[in-house]
């Protein structure tokens, strides 16, 4: 029943399913789905690729133990302060970052098993008025925070038991920033996108701003999902919540740019619009290589190939409701889509 | 190389860059 009211909808005449259903997550104590994500984790010397569902309240880890089946590991009850968001640990295990807050983030979280007296257990991380926040490679994890005028831009990392180790400092735009990006081709380069719709690229092992570039003004609002270095260009790829839809490119919701960062002059490469006939806004999304997924204010799933630059496949809302979030899972593990009632369904993208 | 919207392109714009930025 719930495969068929999931059959995803293909556009312009594809023939192969390419997003097929798979399995569903229910939880039967929470109400509300606010972020799933995957996880490794290891248990018993069998190290498994886990899902992990967050709710307001509670974050839950699930392993699979047959073929489309989950059973639920342990949840971690947190305080009064609710979960905003799953932040993935890129290359970790046993290790789940969390984001808590009311509308901003207040502190982040590590939830971990400790395999000294084999217990679960969480540990702060980080507090304050934190706008923005990303996992990096190596343990590490980027965020921007604003105190009165100041910001703090910090990269902090944890050893494998999960202990925080000392935090460095990047120089701060004088904007706000509200996105990360790890440039991948080029080691020790970050960049962020501001509230000014500009991109700054910094030096990780040094700290420095090396430079501001900015989006331009059509396109207000810009969120960098990914970047990649190539032939001496920087192609970043955008979201735009906020974009007008125009007759020569339609209703955009990602955007890859292509920056020179020696001059800081950018030309737009491809577009990916919402489907032709279909209404509504990008709501939220994520990217993961060169497929980008995002729920749309119809309730409905849009997934896009970025090089091709155009809709691959639709997941409707269906009579359960609309869908509230879409995550890639790690691994091949293909397309985790939640709901408002909490439930999430996981779709092999192929 | 060079593109005439994009300006000079350099393969090692991230070395050249930290060399020029403030530290």
């Amino acid at each position: 029943n719930e495969a068929e009211q999931s059959t995803p909808v293909l556009f312009d005449g594809l023939t192969e399913e390419n997003l097929q259903f798979v399995s569903k997550l229910k939880d039967s104590s929470s109400s509300c789905a606010v972020d799933v994500s995957t996880v490794w984790w290891e248990a018993a010397g069998c190290r498994e690729l886990c899902v992990v569902t967050a709710c307001e309240n509670s974050v839950s880890l699930w392993k699979p133990l047959a073929p489309d089946h989950w059973g639920k590991v342990y949840t971690w009850q947190l305080g009064e302060i609710p979960v905003i968001q799953i932040i993935p640990l890129l290359d970790t295990c046993n290790l789940i970052c969390i984001a808590l807050g009311n509308l901003e983030i207040g502190e982040i979280r590590l939830l971990l098993h400790s395999s000294e007296n084999d217990s679960f257990k969480q540990s702060l991380v980080k507090t304050g008025n934190i706008k923005a926040v990303l996992g990096l490679k190596d343990r590490r994890l980027v965020s921007s925070s604003r105190s009165m005028q100041e910001q703090e831009v910090e990269v902090v990392s944890f050893s494998e038991t999960g202990r925080s180790k000392h935090g460095q400092t990047l120089m701060p735009p004088e904007e706000t920033v509200l996105a990360f990006a790890e440039v991948e081709g080029v080691k020790d380069a970050l960049v962020g996108t501001t509230a000014v719709n500009s991109i700054v690229v910094w030096n990780l092992r040094t700290g420095q701003l090396l430079k501001k570039m900015h989006v331009g003004y059509s396109y207000p609002a810009s969120i960098c999902h990914r970047a990649y270095s190539d032939s001496g260009l920087l192609f970043v790829v955008l979201s735009h919540p906020h974009a007008k839809e125009s007759e020569s490119c339609g209703n955009p919701a990602f955007r890859v740019i292509a920056f020179n960062p020696k001059t800081a002059r950018s030309t737009g490469v491809i577009f990916s619009s919402l489907p032709p006939g279909h209404a509504g806004r990008y709501v939220e999304g994520e990217v993961k290589d060169a497929l980008a997924a995002a729920v749309l204010s119809s309730g409905a799933i849009a997934v896009w190939d970025l090089l091709l630059g155009r809709c691959t496949a639709l997941l409707p809302p269906g009579p359960a409701g609309g869908w509230a979030l879409v995550r890639w899972g790690a691994a091949g593990a293909g397309l985790l889509a939640g709901r408002g009632d909490g439930s999430v369904c996981l779709y092999r993208y192929a | 190389c060079s593109d005439s919207d994009l300006g000079p392109i350099s393969l090692n714009w991230f070395e050249e860059l930290s060399s020029e930025a403030p530290p």
